[in-house]
């Protein structure tokens, strides 16, 4: 559910050599995160939590991929 | 640069992460 705009900016920013977001970027990626900090927290069950745990274990970078 | 950039990514996906 990421919009368009706020996407577009993260992939530009993305990269060693992309240059830091513009005053006008920065201002669209605030708003975002100011609207997502107004909305109440998620309700997060511990099926989710467990998932989440599971993929990171197993994940590309997890601990069982580690030699 | 770098450290403001994945600052800025971080704090988007933990707002994201948080609240969606």
């Amino acid at each position: 559910g990421r919009p368009d705009d706020v996407r577009a900016i993260l992939e530009r920013i993305s990269g060693a050599e992309a240059m830091p977001p513009s005053p006008a970027e920065q201002a669209v990626l605030v708003r975002y995160v100011a609207e997502l900090r107004a909305q109440p927290r998620a309700h997060r069950t511990f099926n989710d939590r467990w998932s989440a745990w599971i993929a990171y274990r197993d994940g590309p970078n997890g601990l069982r991929a580690r030699p | 640069v770098a450290g403001i950039k994945s600052q800025i990514t971080r704090a988007v996906s933990d707002a994201e992460k948080t609240h969606l």
